[in-house]
């Protein structure tokens, strides 16, 4: 795209190809051109830069309409719910996750309430000694809503500032198991009146247009309240969160890029769209 | 749905005619949306609805199908061409054991796939060992090692200095050999087809054991990326053979075309569930009518 100077059909198709690829969608991906289209039809734009520089701004439009900040939360725990699709990268950003809470100097509580999954437990007790911070546990097949009530009556009772809950990995076509999440949701809201105060889905970057389904059916069930994108460390630019935030006008919190501790960051709006086109 | 937005395209066409490029432009269209909201990547879209063009030009419409279903009936067509009608089976090593490679991205279910398969081919007549050569993700060969359990399955676990994927896979060999297993299936790290490091790992692990398949690993719900991951890994290493997961999702599966459009390579397995039975053979036509939704 760097070279083109007239705007032509050749630089929509690249555009096109660009957005498309990038995971944006189809739909989106041609609202967006013919919009560029009428504009250039009506001589409103002069260059091939204005071009790119108003799907830019379209875009940083959509993305920060949707930003917020958090709720504030009155009194501690802040609980934190994380939910969304098998494998997505749940536990790992938890854990990464902890140690940015820690950093800011704040207690904080695990709770290992994906009893389902081999090895899920000691998974995330591994990242609660590597940052320094407890796990509530209980046996691998327990009720998760049991272990959510345990660690909740543990973080009143010791006044941690926050609660960070794994849960096991889920497709959000399985009723039985949204309906388990609505159940943590409701158990949480009666241990700690207003809680969770966030939920945050972990959504691959690599996800395809499945993704606002899968954000469509998790907010449904849980009330997603922020997205986390992970493993955006790899070619996968992440495209699908524009159709979510259009849709359901959740923020993006947090991108996931790589596997270590540190490799979180607060998402930055102008960063991604920038290498949505790179 | 597609064949509903094409039965509206064509309304005006019934029983007259040919398939025009008029009218048949305005289908490919249709099919072109579909095909990327299924998550086909864009290029083999492209190639897919050149293909699909070509064939349906001058097609007398036939009175036994409507047009609309002539045109999806060449489109299936055109999918199975690229798909193939590969039998799901391993192939074995002229000498036992046979070593297989099971790789991919990260989180997209190569360890509960290595379970599976190892219960597969307990259930056609082969003793598996599994192996996790996973020395980086917490708790991933204890993972491994519990599935092993759960499946009545042996694991080998690794001696205390066997700390290298290649230590342990070697060790994994002998183990196999020493025990009469016949198929060691060895379960990677995730990784990225853009880590070097990483890739080498593999690199080096293939020259170490010489396995005859190299499963890649990828997950339904991947978008337009499933090309690049899939072309790097088969560049880099030479990949045998494809295992599709949660497709037990609603994801159409359209990396799926992709990735055997740019790797040639024949998909051996879907993924149905987490449970290590939920593994089916692949089945073109299943996979092709989702796609199509
Ligand atoms: N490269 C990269 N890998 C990541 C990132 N986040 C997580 N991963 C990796 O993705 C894989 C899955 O991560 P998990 O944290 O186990 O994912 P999960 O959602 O908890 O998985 P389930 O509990 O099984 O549903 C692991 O190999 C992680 O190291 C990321 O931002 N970048
Ligand atoms: N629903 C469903 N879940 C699956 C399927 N295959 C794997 N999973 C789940 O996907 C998640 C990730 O699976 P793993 O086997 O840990 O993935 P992995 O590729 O080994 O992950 P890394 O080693 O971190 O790269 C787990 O929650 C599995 O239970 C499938 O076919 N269907
Ligand atoms: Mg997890
Ligand atoms: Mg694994």
């Amino acid at each position: 795209l760097q070279g083109r100077k007239e705007i032509d059909a050749d630089l929509l198709d690249e555009l096109e190809y660009a957005l498309i690829t990038a995971d944006v969608g189809v739909r989106t991906a041609t609202e967006i051109l013919e919009t560029i289209r009428q504009r250039v039809d009506r001589k409103l734009v002069a260059d091939a830069a204005e071009v790119k520089s108003l799907i830019r701004q379209h875009l940083l439009e959509v993305l920060q309409a949707t930003e917020r900040p958090p709720a504030e939360v009155g009194e501690p725990p802040e609980v934190v719910l994380v939910v969304g699709v098998n494998g997505s990268g749940k536990t790992t950003t938890i854990g990464k996750l902890a140690s940015r809470y820690r950093a800011g100097n704040r207690s904080v509580l695990l709770c290992a309430a994906d009893t389902f999954r081999a090895a899920a437990i000691e998974q995330l007790e591994i990242w609660g000694q590597r940052t320094g911070v407890e796990v509530i546990r209980q046996q691998p097949g327990s009720d998760p809503s049991a272990v959510l009530f345990d660690a909740l009556q543990a973080a009143k009772a010791r006044r941690i500032d926050y609660v960070i809950v794994d849960t096991a990995g889920r497709l959000h076509t399985k009723s039985n198991l949204m309906a388990e999440l609505e159940k943590m949701r409701r158990t949480a809201g009666r241990v700690i009146p207003g809680s969770p105060h966030e939920v945050l889905l972990v959504l691959d970057a690599t996800t395809g247009q499945n993704g606002l389904e899968q954000a469509r059916k998790f907010t449904e069930s849980s009330g997603v309240t922020g997205i986390v994108l992970a493993k955006l460390d790899g070619t996968a630019k992440g495209g699908i969160v524009v159709a979510i935030a259009r849709e359901l006008n959740l923020p993006i919190r947090y991108i996931g890029v790589g596997e270590k501790v540190d490799d979180l960051l607060p998402f930055d709006a102008e960063k991604f769209i920038e290498s949505l086109f790179a | 749905n597609l064949s509903e937005k094409l039965q509206r395209v064509f309304k005006n066409l019934r029983g007259e005619g040919k398939l025009t490029a008029e009218n048949m432009e305005v289908a490919l269209r249709e099919i072109r949306v579909a095909l990327l909201e299924a998550d086909v990547h864009f290029r083999v879209v492209k190639q897919l609805i050149e293909s699909v063009k070509q064939k349906a030009m001058g097609v007398e419409v036939l009175t036994a199908l409507s047009p609309s279903q002539q045109v999806i009936k060449i489109v299936r067509e055109e999918m199975v061409k690229i798909l193939g009608t590969h039998q799901s089976k391993l192939r074995m090593a002229n000498e036992p054991p046979t070593i297989v490679l099971v790789v991919g991205l990260q989180g997209s279910g190569k360890t509960t796939s290595t379970g599976k398969l190892a219960r597969w081919l307990s259930k056609n007549d082969h003793s598996p060992l599994m192996v996790s050569v996973d020395i980086y993700r917490p708790a991933a060969r204890q993972q491994l090692s519990v599935i092993g359990r759960d499946i009545r399955l042996p694991v080998y676990e690794g001696a205390a200095e066997e700390t290298t994927p290649v230590e342990l896979a070697r060790a994994a060999r002998r183990e196999a050999m020493q025990t009469g297993r016949d198929v060691v299936l060895v379960d990677t790290a995730g990784r990225l087809h853009i880590d070097d490091q990483l890739m080498e790992e593999l690199r080096l692990l293939k020259e170490a054991l010489g396995p005859t398949e190299i499963l890649f690993v990828a997950d339904a719900m991947t978008g337009q990326d499933a090309v690049k991951s899939a072309d790097e890994f088969h560049k880099q290493l030479g990949i045998t053979g494809v295992i599709l997961t949660k497709m037990d999702g609603d994801a159409r599966g359209g990396g799926a075309l992709s990735i055997r459009f740019v790797t040639g390579q024949p998909l051996k397995f879907v993924g149905i569930g987490e449970k290590f039975d939920a593994l089916e053979p692949f089945h073109p036509d299943r996979v092709v009518s989702r796609i199509l939704g």
